[in-house]
């Protein structure tokens, strides 16, 4: 099957941000989280949302998560409220 | 399944809905069609039942809207989220919305009206998203004919943990998902397709590529919307890259990964005589440039040079394979041929003609 074109990190980070905001109640606090030491939210909502597809658990934006993001889908969120 | 945060539910079996406007896209008629299915996927395995209301408030109010439409979840144009619906309650709970701005369809094209409804309506019943990948109330979208879709088991029995089982004499059942390392898996066919193996169940493929540990699976629709589910034989034929499959009296060839035009076509055309309903199994040996068809208790071979049946056949398969039961799918794979008959796999030498390995169906998915 096609290979996916390398991403634009800048782009997938932000499809990220708002799949987890959107879907897993990432609170996007716009202090500079993502350089913070110790566990960064969004790794862990990261985790959460692999999990939940049943991907490889890796808290990083790989390319099997990026394709889920991209799915067409729902718009109610998948935890939470 | 999950039950929506609350538990909540309709306190009420008879319910309501009013169809608000119409998506230019659809006939109204189509549209409308739609939405009666989708509620009797739900009404059939419950005592729920539904009416249609017009002028007046409905419990669920079904309506296609754009962007901001006032209820602080504004959709976001094409593709992304196609619909969003509210858990049951007064108001603006149960109500269900779609993005206007998406291909809505009543067939494989765009995003099919009747599978999306369906899924909303979980949520205006009480239900959150399932991480069953098979489950109707799974978050992503994925296309199934409606004619042949059946509400899978995990959404059965979350509505009916809901609201209790339908007054039916028989309970309805649903597909379960195929889990890989479950060892009481049969698979409906097999073939190999450039490198990887293809195992069909239902309607869903598992799909087992060298050089990755995990199974991925997939539904058939993903890839071929326009293959059935239920495919009963396939085997590949390496030296013109094509990949037949077969389901009762026919047969499709995918050339690469695209279903070639003009089919599926009659069975008959390979050679089959007018008493053979459907093949049961397949496999073509690279060597000889032989295939073997397994139909009931016996095989036909099948020249794919002279593009005839030899003469000579169909053979009782006890007879050259040996005593491996009916066979459920086949592929050969480095010279060995793998036949399978319910949970078991033989492993056979054409070379040696005898079987030299049994195994468990699923030992290739490293469980």
């Amino acid at each position: 099957f096609p290979v996916a074109p390398d991403e634009d990190e800048g782009k997938s980070l932000e499809l990220v941000e708002s799949y987890l905001e959107k879907f897993y109640d990432l609170q996007r606090d716009h202090q500079a989280h993502l350089r913070s030491k110790g566990k960064s939210p969004l790794s862990a909502k990261l985790k959460e949302m692999q999990e939940f597809f049943g991907l490889q658990v890796t808290g990083k934006p790989d390319l099997d998560t990026l394709e889920m993001m991209k799915k067409p889908r729902c718009g109610i969120p998948d935890v939470g409220q | 399944y999950v039950f929506t945060a609350g538990n909540p539910k309709w306190k009420r079996n008879n319910l309501t809905y009013r169809i608000l406007n119409y998506t230019p896209k659809m006939r109204k008629a189509d549209v409308d069609e739609a939405i009666q299915k989708a509620l009797s996927v739900w009404s059939k395995v419950t005592p729920l039942t539904f009416q249609k209301v017009e002028d007046k408030e409905a419990d669920i109010m079904i309506s296609f809207a754009y962007r901001d439409h006032h209820d602080n979840s504004p959709f976001d144009g094409p593709n992304g989220q196609l619909a969003h619906a509210f858990q049951p309650g007064e108001g603006i709970g149960g109500d269900v919305h779609l993005d206007e701005e998406e291909a809505w369809t009543k067939d494989g094209r765009g995003y099919n009206l009747f599978i999306v409804i369906a899924h909303e309506l979980g949520h205006s019943l009480g239900l959150s998203h399932s991480n069953d990948p098979g489950a109707l109330m799974y978050p992503t979208y994925s296309y199934t004919d409606p004619n042949e879709f059946l509400l899978p088991q995990d959404d059965i029995d979350g509505i009916q943990a809901i609201y209790g089982q339908s007054s039916a004499a028989v309970q309805p059942t649903g597909p379960v998902t195929p889990q890989a390392c479950d060892p009481h898996l049969t698979f409906d066919a097999i073939t190999t397709l450039r490198g990887e193996i293809i195992f069909f169940k239902g309607r869903y493929m598992l799909r087992k590529h060298p050089a990755r540990t995990k199974t991925e699976l997939n539904f058939i629709s993903l890839f071929w919307p326009k293959l059935p589910s239920g495919i009963q034989a396939a085997y590949e034929y390496v030296e013109r890259d094509e990949v037949l499959l077969f389901k009762e009296n026919k047969y499709w060839v995918l050339r690469g990964y695209d279903i070639a035009p003009g089919y599926p076509k009659p069975i008959y055309h390979l050679g089959f005589p007018k008493t053979v309903k459907r093949v049961n199994a397949a496999y073509s040996d690279e060597t000889t440039g032989k295939t073997y068809f397994f139909v009931a208790d016996r095989y036909w071979r099948y020249d794919e040079n002279k593009k005839t049946m030899d003469h000579g056949y169909p053979k009782k398969i006890v007879s050259d394979f040996g005593k491996i039961g009916r066979v459920d799918a086949a592929f050969q794979k480095d010279g060995y041929v793998y036949f399978f008959h319910r949970t078991t796999q033989f492993q056979f030498d054409p070379r040696a003609k005898r079987i030299v390995r049994q195994m468990k169906s699923i030992s290739w998915f490293n469980c």
